[in-house]
């Protein structure tokens, strides 16, 4: 086989879908997304290695469905022939992107006639971008040759030939026994309806939901390039295109696995940007998430920062210079998550940041490369490096990011008898049936 | 119709150079490769796809090379390594 040029000597490696699908009816933006996520994970699960999704431009492998000449000197031949191919770790800037031809019919679940399977072409694909090469084992997931779907991605388990391969670049993940060989007895089980990191909630709002309309949050953060905002035990999420995912809210508990289930609400949420893990705030606790459950030994004081013992109102990177801002009723510090530090010479007083109001709710960075800070039902937006807020603020959150009209109420009484209050005005009767209702998300 | 695809003979080199059974053209001499170094390089792709190495271009190495893979080479260093730069 060639042999493998390099590795990655980072640990952490960020991940975006620059182009999906054009097709996208065959599969849609989330569901790629999720592959991708769990292609990458076979990876992760063995070898120390992390990968987290990102938003804008900037990201360690950078997925592109893209067809014929593509401007990387390896253009695409049509349906069949070559399907996809990876760039090596290195000093490019090229190095770890990942292209799939799109002129294939990409699949996932489908019958091995019926097209591409995406999750398996994405593990081969992906064992390229950390530095695998080619090899002749049949039975190897980096064999070139397309041998059909693998089976469900959350029960994929990555043949004894290519972990060997991976250790050799980068050494066994903790927890990872090196020395079990896959039982060769076992059969493929059959694919099972994948479980999605996405909230995927089947139990219905309780009656105590909020009115995402007609409230102020707790808290807002940006993870993994979508917002969140939260209010007392439920959050709203909005895709990176600021599309709400769902009118009604999920229960935090159902999604951020191992915060204390008596945790009625959360101060401040955002995202580190040293290693993309999640930090939760709530009084003078916090705790540390990767990806969507509690990391060990959490939850800790909010000292570890170098913060007062009584907590945070709000806490956002900064994108202007990627430093965490914390604020405090009427003062604010600004912390280095990389070097995991207070700079010197905070607290300083929060008029300085000119029209921010003072006892935030919470801010968050965005995709625009603006601040967003919130209080109440209004919201301020503060662009780039400036530290004054924009004319025309502050705006409605409801209206500009909930999808609220004027006026407008979801509260139980519009919404608590089997039908769904939409933003149009249009009411669409529930498919609940045993008091379970089964939601579909093609956005 | 695939048979007869890998009868022309540039296609076939075309083939195995893009995955790295053959060297690259040469600038002086194109694609002037001796048969034996032909024969070499089907028998090299024979054994890395799992067939048997007779060096003969049967159809089951046509049906091998049609099968749709990756784009990498599987035998040389002139793979996608990350010194090539994007245009």
């Amino acid at each position: 086989a060639a042999s493998s040029p390099t590795k990655w000597y980072k640990r952490h490696l960020s991940w975006r879908v620059r182009k999906f699908p054009k097709e996208s009816h065959l599969l849609g933006h989330d569901t790629v997304r999720a592959l991708m996520y769990y292609a990458l994970k076979v990876w992760s699960d063995i070898a120390p290695l992390n990968f987290h999704e990102v938003a804008g431009s900037e990201a360690d492998i950078q997925i592109d469905f893209t067809k014929a000449d593509h401007d990387d000197g390896y253009p695409f031949d049509g349906p069949g022939g070559t399907v996809a191919h990876a760039f090596f770790p290195g000093d490019s800037y090229a190095a770890g992107d990942t292209h799939f031809d799109d002129d294939e019919s990409w699949t996932f679940r489908s019958p091995d006639s019926h097209g591409m399977d995406l999750f398996a072409v994405a593990v081969h694909e992906f064992g390229h971008a950390i530095g695998l090469a080619h090899t002749s084992a049949k039975k190897s997931i980096m064999m070139p040759y397309y041998q059909g779907p693998v089976g469900d991605p959350l029960k994929y388990n990555l043949p004894y030939e290519d972990k060997v391969h991976i250790w050799q670049l980068y050494g066994v993940r903790d927890s990872v026994s090196h020395t079990a060989r896959p039982d060769v007895s076992r059969t493929d089980d059959p694919p099972v309806l994948l479980d999605l990191p996405e909230n995927r909630s089947t139990v219905p709002p309780a009656q105590d939901a909020p009115d995402r309309c007609n409230t102020h949050f707790d808290a807002v953060a940006q993870i993994r390039g979508e917002a969140f905002f939260f209010k007392g035990k439920y959050f709203w999420r909005l895709t990176r295109e600021k599309h709400l995912v769902s009118l009604r809210p999920a229960q935090i508990h159902r999604f951020w696995r191992g915060l204390p289930l008596n945790l009625d609400s959360v101060d401040a949420v955002y995202e580190r940007p040293s290693d993309h893990k999640i930090v939760f705030f709530k009084g003078e606790k916090y705790w540390v998430f990767k990806d969507n459950n509690v990391e060990e030994g959490y939850p800790r004081l909010t000292s570890d920062f170098g913060l007062p013992l009584e907590g945070v109102d709000a806490a956002f990177v900064w994108p202007h210079n990627d430093k965490t801002y914390f604020f405090m009723d009427r003062r604010y510090w600004r912390y280095d998550d990389h070097l995991r530090r207070m700079d010197l010479g905070y607290p300083k007083d929060t008029m300085l940041w000119k029209g921010v109001p003072t006892l935030l709710d919470d801010a968050m960075r965005w995709s625009d490369g603006s601040s967003y800070f919130f209080k109440g039902k209004e919201y301020w937006r503060v662009q780039g490096s400036d530290m004054e807020v924009e004319v025309g603020y502050p705006r409605s959150i409801g209206k500009d990011w909930l999808a609220c009209r004027e006026m407008q109420s979801d509260s139980p009484a519009a919404d608590g008898n089997g039908t769904e209050t939409r933003s149009q005005g249009q009411h669409h009767v529930s498919h609940a049936e045993n008091g379970y209702e089964v939601c579909s998300c093609t956005s | 119709p695939q048979i007869t695809k890998y009868k022309n003979m540039r296609s076939l080199k075309d083939w195995l150079s893009k995955f790295g059974y053959l060297p690259p053209p040469d600038s002086v001499t194109g694609q002037l490769q001796t048969k034996e170094a032909l024969t070499e390089a089907i028998k090299a792709m024979q054994k890395f796809g799992g067939l048997e190495e007779t060096g003969v271009l049967d159809e089951a190495t046509l049906v091998l090379m049609k099968t749709p893979r990756c784009s990498l080479p599987d035998m040389s260093d002139a793979g996608m390594d990350s010194g090539r730069q994007k245009r």
